[in-house]
């Protein structure tokens, strides 16, 4: 999981 | 944002509409699994810890705040409402917290990208949504009429659940280093666990009967 960008799905 | 995440946003967005929709039309929550709702609850308070420390999108920020609301609100009207919670089918609605939530934080504990309060909280939200619909579920099959927007409710969740699958195949194939496991393994069980539902809820409405689900 790329962590840097957060979680981006709902 | 692809075509099959927007649908499926809108799908769960949509699938919470009919149930506020459902329960203050009617005054009614029969059907409705409080148990559910609570799981949600804490399942949408654990992953949108975020809100706080990282911001996405606008878009992001309303939804994950859209969904926190709605499912307080609903919650709030089936403990509290005077009309409301005496509706609720408290006697048939037994399944058990921790059976889920127990099991959901251990496997979280040992199975998460990176040992952090907020991203172990983040990993249990993605494991207890996966099973948080079967208090729902129990729910259904012990009520022998189910109201087409109760029906309708769980079918929507469902459809959210599949349309997720079809936007990770999509970004899978679309953006390089695109991958996350565990959260397609619970997202695929999530799906399973409804199947059964649907193939009821399929049979019934090309049958033009009311939607029953077997013991």
């Amino acid at each position: 999981i790329p962590k840097e960008d957060g979680h981006d799905e709902l | 944002m692809n075509i099959f995440r927007l649908a499926g946003d809108m799908t769960h967005l949509l699938s919470i509409l009919v149930l506020l929709l459902k329960i203050n039309a009617t005054r009614s929550c029969r059907g409705v699994s409080l148990k559910t709702q609570e799981l949600y609850a804490l399942v949408f308070v654990c992953r949108y810890l975020d809100l706080f420390t990282n911001f996405i999108s606008m878009y992001n920020t309303i939804m994950k705040i859209i969904f926190l609301a709605s499912t307080f609100t609903i919650i709030y009207w089936m403990r509290f409402h005077k009309v409301i919670r005496v509706t609720y089918d408290r006697e048939q609605d037994t399944f058990r917290y921790q059976f889920l939530v127990l099991p959901c934080l251990v496997l979280a504990l040992l199975l998460n990208s990176e040992f952090t309060v907020m991203e172990v909280l983040w990993t249990f939200s993605i494991y207890l949504e996966a099973v948080a619909i079967l208090p729902q579920l129990v729910l259904l099959q012990r009520t022998n009429n189910i109201d087409n927007l109760t029906g309708n409710y769980v079918f929507l969740l469902g459809s959210y659940r599949a349309l997720y699958i079809l936007n990770w195949i999509y970004r899978f194939l679309t953006e390089p280093n695109y991958r996350q496991y565990l959260v397609w393994i619970s997202g695929i069980v999530q799906t399973i666990i409804y199947i059964d539902f649907f193939y009821y809820y399929i049979k019934s409405w090309k049958n033009n009967e009311k939607l029953s689900l077997p013991a």
